[in-house]
This record gives C-alpha cells, sequence and structure tokens, in this order.
C-alpha cells in the first residue's frame, strides 16, 4: 500500500 | 517516541516561548520578521487540521494546541498589539515566491491525493523554508538581537534532533517518511550558516553581526 505519513510527530 | 523526538519537541516549544517572551517583555517585535511568523501559523493551521478527525495520544493534542496559539499569539502581537515596533521595511521577502511553488509541490508529490494528506505535505513543505523571510531580514540589516538568535538556535536545534530521531526510528521501527526527511534535511540545511556564526560569535559573547 502507499507509505503513511509521520501523523504521529508534531 | 524516542529521546531525540522528546528534546527535539522540547526544543521547538523552547524556541516559540523564547520569541513570544522576548517581544511581550520588551514590548517590540523589532529584528523579528512577521512574514516568518504568519508562515509559521499556516504551517500549524495546515498540518493540525487532523486535530479534528484522530486522536493520537494527550502529548500529541496538548503540545499541537500549544504549538498553534502561541503561533497565533505571535502574529497578533507583531501585526496588531506592538505593530509600531514593526520593522515592515526590512520585511521585504516575496512570500509568494515560497509559498506558490510550495503548493504546488504538494500536490505532485504527497503520499496520498487527498485533501488533508496534501495540507499535510504543504505544511511538511513550508515549515522546511517558513524560516527563510527571518534570515533575509537578518542579512538586510546585517545583525540580529542575541535572543532573536537563541530563538533561531532552538528552532535549527530542534530540525537536527528530528533528523536523528527519523534516524533512530528507521533503525528500530523500520519506519521512514521520504517527504518528512527530505524536507527536514533542506530546513537543517539552511540553519547551518546560522550555526556556525551563533558558535563563533555568540556563544563568545559577541553580538551577531555580518561584515558589510
Amino acid at each position: 500500500g502507499p507509505q503513511k505519513s509521520t501523523k504521529d510527530e508534531l | 517516541m524516542n529521546v531525540f523526538r522528546l528534546t527535539g519537541d522540547l526544543s521547538h516549544l523552547a524556541a516559540i516561548i523564547i520569541l513570544l517572551l522576548k517581544i511581550w517583555k520588551s514590548r517590540s517585535c523589532a529584528g523579528i520578521s512577521g512574514k516568518s511568523q504568519i508562515l509559521f501559523a499556516l504551517v500549524f493551521t495546515t498540518r493540525y487540521l487532523d486535530l479534528l478527525t484522530s486522536f493520537i495520544s494527550l502529548y500529541n493534542t496538548s503540545m499541537k494546541i500549544i504549538y498553534v496559539g502561541c503561533a497565533y499569539a505571535t502574529v497578533y502581537l507583531i501585526y496588531a498589539k506592538f505593530r509600531a515596533t514593526y520593522d515592515g521595511n526590512h520585511d521585504t521577502f516575496r512570500v509568494e515566491f515560497l509559498v506558490v511553488p510550495v503548493g504546488g509541490l504538494a500536490f505532485l508529490v504527497n503520499h496520498d491525493f487527498s485533501p488533508l494528506e496534501i495540507l499535510w505535505t504543504f505544511s511538511i513543505y513550508l515549515e522546511s523554508v517558513a524560516i527563510l523571510p527571518q534570515l533575509f531580514m537578518i542579512s538586510k540589516t546585517g545583525e540580529a538581537e542575541t535572543i532573536t538568535t537563541h530563538y533561531l538556535f532552538c528552532l535549527g536545534v530542534y530540525r537536527a534532533l528530528y533528523l536523528f530521531n527519523w534516524i533512530w526510528r528507521f533503525y528500530f521501527e523500520g519506519f521512514f517518511d521520504m517527504i518528512a526527511i527530505v524536507a527536514g534535511v533542506v530546513q537543517t540545511i539552511l540553519y547551518c550558516d546560522f550555526f556556525y556564526l551563533y558558535i563563533t560569535k555568540v556563544l563568545k559573547g559577541k553580538k551577531l553581526s555580518l561584515p558589510a
């Protein structure tokens, strides 16, 4: 699948 | 969460608070680029829209609210409360030269072609160059107040620590986000020249002034 973005970071 | 990530976040927070306190205590925003601060407010707004759609942790939510709140407070101090002290004549960087290409790039290179994801990508790209109006202003006036250099140093350290955080995450979690990493490397490189001046001048007790 597509790479996920780092949403857990600020 | 690793030690680089946490200290990076705290360094970022320190930068934001230093700038707010500097303006508040001196009741002046002389030497501060309002344009960079508007760009940072735009960065936080477009990145943290997920506050409305997803919950990650109490830490994550509270830091986002603090960052975005402080960003707007800073913009308010510069453009409203202490507007008379704002040095607009030296804050002449053309922000459309940043926002337009960055917006185009966010449409072209992203993880997922959806509104929230494009806005998130836009915020990542924009953050990497948002400090340019401030650096441009310093290069124009040829100097910066020491407290302003502490602000910039903390911002640069935050970005450098995030690079170590991504190296950590790659090795221990097998995770990497190419968009964040490339933008983060660009952003850190922009601070290198400043780091050199900070270490060779400011830490030795001299004011940061550039040769004419």
